[in-house]
């Protein structure tokens, strides 16, 4: 099978022709190459354990192992190219897919995500994460924003006001992120905007994870009285992760011009036409 | 008339840390949703108002809420259909539309009545279509384009081209 690509004047996205995952981002204004995979992973939700009852719940993010399990170990994909847009639709399993975009003139890789219902007939429940694994030697850092204005440093296990004595590897390392999130080695810089609030972070160097969806089973104990579970209409969630690949020093200006347009996107209202004319007098 | 007022009464309602993080019960958080939805009516009404105001022609405007889902009735029925798009940002923009569409060609014009290019494209996973093509918005202020379907003629929608079987 050949290499499948996309690309327009400034982004070139490479997709492993084994696996249907992207395998390698290329920013052809900055002459930069990044190889990045990127696919999803679940977490199984624990439902208390011997160091701890602690359920994962609507209040409590608790894996019950470190290690996330793959959706799939390879995606169906379908290639689309047109004059006005560039795709490769991947299909990891019958409850996540995702489509990945490039229109002329955009200087970033939309990742259009769909996921659910989460099948939980193992009686497990799941918690979906995004994951991007590069090989950026980024020394434990990672950068999330508050409300889409001050981005803060994070280091993983560590706290900066206090000796933290870290008792949960994976949601001890889990940070909230508003809009935006980053890794970088001091030259290349990976950027994730997000389109709502999700949890995230870096739990190895060189990789960065957001949280998509979760279906959980079980109450956590905090007061809500019911498992985090939704029912009807949220058991499907579709978003965007808008992904950037830039020189570390002019990366801000990238994401937050976009993360600008992102948020204050333009609306669209649409009518059969032909109406009266219309004059307040 | 329009009114904004049960949207900010819900948006209002909404600060609470349970509505932001979604740590409330189910029917709780159904709620929340039903007061939020309730507040886009009149809301809608305020625009369709504003619009038929700074447009000069009073519309039946539509608002496709499940545009993220390739859902609108209007696109997806109507021989002939206007988009307005606003812009919020205080910067021009070029901005890629993207609606659903039935099975045909259509021919999309700008404000000026120029015809602008347009594809119209598979949704991923099901039958449908999605007319596409780029629209420049003024900073604050908005565009008018108009869709027309052109009789007797079918896409040559652009194939799906299945690949990368389970690997060996």
């Amino acid at each position: 099978f050949r290499v499948l690509v996309i690309q327009n004047e400034y982004i070139r996205a490479k997709f492993d022709p084994d696996t249907g995952f992207l395998m390698e981002m290329e920013n052809l204004e900055q002459n930069l190459l990044l190889p990045v995979r990127q696919a999803f992973y679940w977490y199984n939700a624990s439902t208390g354990n011997n160091l701890s009852s602690q359920v994962s719940g609507a209040y409590i993010f608790r894996p019950s192992q470190q290690e996330p399990l793959p959706v799939s170990h390879w995606a169906q994909t379908h290639l689309v190219k047109t004059a006005l847009v560039q795709e490769v639709h991947q299909n990891f399993s019958a409850w996540c897919s995702q489509v990945v975009r490039l229109y002329p003139g955009q200087r970033y890789l939309e990742l259009e995500w769909t996921v659910g219902p989460i099948p939980v007939g193992d009686n497990w429940g799941k918690e979906i994460i995004s994951r991007f694994d590069t090989g950026m030697d980024t020394k434990g850092l990672f950068y999330t924003d508050s409300n889409g204005r001050e981005v803060l440093e994070r280091r993983r296990d560590h706290r900066p006001t206090w000796e933290l004595n870290q008792t949960e590897p994976v949601a001890g390392n889990y940070y909230p992120v508003n809009s935006r999130i980053y890794i970088t080695d001091g030259n290349v810089q990976l950027t994730v905007l997000t389109d709502r609030s999700q949890g995230g972070s870096s739990l190895r160097d060189g990789a960065l994870e957001l949280m998509v969806h979760r279906r959980l089973l079980k109450d956590d104990g905090r007061g809500v009285g019911e498992p985090l579970r939704e029912d009807s209409s949220g058991l499907w969630v579709r978003g965007r992760h808008l992904v950037l690949l830039d020189r570390a020093r002019t990366a801000a200006a990238g994401h937050r011009l976009q993360a600008e347009r992102a948020v204050l996107a333009p609306q669209v209202v649409l009518a059969p036409g032909g109406g009266a004319p219309y004059r307040l007098e | 008339s329009g009114d904004s007022e049960p949207l900010n009464e819900a948006m209002a309602v909404l600060q609470h840390h349970d509505a932001v993080t979604g740590t409330s019960r189910q029917h709780v958080a159904n709620d929340y949703a039903r007061q939020l939805a309730a507040g886009w009516g009149p809301c809608e009404v305020l625009v369709s108002n504003a619009l038929a105001r700074l447009s000069g022609s009073k519309e039946d405007f539509a608002f496709c809420r499940e545009l993220n889902i390739s859902v609108c009735p209007l696109s997806q029925t109507a021989k002939s259909f206007q988009v307005t798009i606003y812009n919020p940002l205080g910067r021009q923009v070029k901005w890629m539309v993207r609606l659903p569409v039935s099975n045909h060609v259509f021919v999309v014009r700008d404000p000026s009545g120029t015809i602008v290019p347009s594809n119209v494209v598979i949704i991923p996973s099901s039958d449908g279509r999605e007319l596409l093509f780029s629209a420049s918005v003024p900073a604050l202020g908005f565009s008018i384009y108009s869709v027309t379907q052109v009789p007797g003629q079918r896409p040559r929608a652009h194939k799906l081209q299945p690949r990368a079987q389970k690997p060996k």
